[in-house]
């Protein structure tokens, strides 16, 4: 129990600075802030806890409560993404996690999917923020049909569209 | 794996049939005015898996049925003073069923579907191939293509984000631990 | 203590609805959705509780729990107005009140602060949406000068540029 | 009556006096990037106000005094290891104090200053027009005003807005006790 325990933390915690520095990286600060794991108990951590702290570039306190709105989702964003790498699922649904976003931010996080999606790592993302759905390969809209008093769906495939921004 | 596509009957906000696909895309983005349907497909997606109606905002599973008249068929004037006993009646017959489909490519490329259907008397049933297996089963052969439900840690919810920065160091523990 | 509970009661009850409905009018419902309050003990009110019923424009449920995260917002909107209304405080400070909005929802919201916006009603509103500062008459940016390591903030008369849309 | 201006030195994450007019804008929008300070000008609204420290995201007044080494004075290389115990060192000189002061004009037309100070102990005191009062004092004013800080019917701070429609009947009710 230990060992799947101990092989499973150290995988994401080696994986999670990559990740979060990939999800702030700019051209204001190209390195990007930092994110790690701690445990409150090294000998049987499955007892204990583990803690999570991430640094905004620029910034220097590590607690979570000090982060701002913006801040907080793309921690949570790296750690999820860090724990998918450990046993990858086989995809992702997110509903309106760009909402406390600035643009910047929302970019960072489209090109982030963008970069990861693939045949095996599949993005299914509800958003309203056009920066994020015009990256998307297919769009699916949602409309609501009065007359019939229901939700109706139709997709659309941007990739037919070359001149795909 | 890969989810290839979705059928929706009376599920929610979407009357009778309803078929999404997601076709070959990687990164598929769901957009729509407020209150259109775009959460209720990610709930439609949940409840497939297996999630129960506690975190489908709903407190049974009769409530995820979908409700209502068809504008015009019936007499609308008298639904003004609707309170809940009358929602037996609103919902037209009562009598409705629903079901939610998932049609799913494995990693070794082949194609299953997974069905859960709600009874009009609110119970469900899990179905492989059309086939009926019991809970386990089917959250076994989930497991298999590693989509926990128990960790649910590739769904977020509308307004979860944060939380889930913040969430205690036992909540991650838990997570870490299911994973493993 | 019953009259003066009563008193606010009716007052706010009587407005909830107007309200809801200018935020809630479009061109498809030009009519707006309806909004009310019910008590759940009418002889001793403020011994008992106050229900808050919403129905969006085209649907018919009433319960809470049903709405969608923007026709919560909505409704929370309409709520807070129509207890402002029967006793004004000076201003109000709302901090990204329009995350979960779509556009035609957030210009609904602009235009309703725009309409009711005074002297005596001040609006101080933080917002990531240039649909919604851009209908501001002053703007205050915040960045954060890095040298210093500190937030700082500009403000901007929006009034003096005569072409604001 | 309303807001003028505000003056925040060393509150959260402004570093020594900076001046935020809203001149005789009636809407005023407050814009900036992802962890710029946006809410921490909110929470300096809320806190000359008279609002408690755990409704500012914080624990004790303290912290919301600025915290910060301006880059590039001290060898920034220690901080590397910073941990809670070296909070004190961090910011420098662990002296600092820290203040909000809010211009208002009256219903009247009656310009008064309310100012709200933490000291580096982190015991805050109120002050009118520079004048030292009591917590009650202090509120008293407000009211008179209909700034009404229990039942903070004003201020949505971010995240809030949905719960406000979701809340309890006796939520609700508490509210409207405290307006009437
Ligand atoms: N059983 C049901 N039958 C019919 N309609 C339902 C049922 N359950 C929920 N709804 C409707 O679904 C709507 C909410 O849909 P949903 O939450 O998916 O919206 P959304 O597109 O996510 O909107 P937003 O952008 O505001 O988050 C509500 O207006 C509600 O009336
Ligand atoms: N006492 C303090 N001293 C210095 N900086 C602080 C202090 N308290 C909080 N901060 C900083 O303030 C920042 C958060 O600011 P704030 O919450 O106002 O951002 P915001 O502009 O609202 O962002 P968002 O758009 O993401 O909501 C954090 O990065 C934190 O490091
Ligand atoms: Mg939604
Ligand atoms: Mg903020």
């Amino acid at each position: 129990r230990f060992r799947l325990f101990d092989e499973a933390f150290q995988h994401i915690s080696k994986s999670i600075d990559n990740i979060y520095k990939e999800l702030t990286k700019s051209k204001v600060s190209p390195l990007g802030g930092s994110a790690y794991l701690t445990l409150s108990q090294e000998d049987e951590p499955y007892l204990g806890g583990i803690n999570f702290h991430s640094m905004p570039p620029t910034k220097r306190f590590r607690e979570m409560n000090l982060l701002s709105g913006g801040e907080k989702s793309i921690a949570a964003l790296a750690l999820l993404f860090a724990i998918h790498s450990y046993k990858p699922s086989p995809f992702f649904v997110l509903d309106e996690v760009d909402a406390a976003l600035d643009n910047a931010n929302v970019n960072r996080l489209a090109n982030y999917i963008v970069k990861n999606a693939s045949p095996t790592f599949q993005f299914i993302v509800i958003s309203l923020k056009n920066s994020l759905f015009e990256k998307a390969d297919a769009l699916v809209g949602i409309y609501r049909e009065q007359r019939l008093n229901s939700s109706k769906a139709v997709t659309l495939d941007l990739r037919n569209f070359s001149d795909k921004e | 794996g890969r989810l290839i596509g979705l059928n929706l009957y009376n599920f929610k906000s979407y009357r009778g049939l309803n078929r999404i696909g997601f076709g070959s895309a990687n990164f598929t983005s769901i957009m729509g005015t407020n209150g259109s349907g775009k959460s209720n497909l990610m709930d439609a997606i949940s409840f497939v898996l297996g999630l129960q109606s506690n975190s489908l905002r709903s407190t049974n599973a009769k409530d995820l049925i979908y409700r209502g008249r068809v504008a015009g068929t019936d007499n609308d004037d008298d639904d003004d003073d609707m309170d809940n006993s009358d929602k037996e009646n609103y919902s037209g017959d009562g009598s409705r069923n629903a079901y939610v489909s998932a049609i799913y490519e494995t990693s070794e490329g082949e194609q299953v579907q997974f069905k859960r259907v709600i009874n009009s008397n609110g119970s469900t049933e899990y179905r492989i191939n059309e086939k009926l297996v019991t809970m386990s089963e089917y959250s076994d052969l989930l497991k298999d293509e590693n989509i926990l439900i128990k960790a649910k840690n590739f769904l977020v919810f509308q307004g979860e984000v944060e939380k889930i920065a913040a969430q205690s160091a036992k909540e991650l523990t838990n997570i870490i631990e299911i994973i493993s």
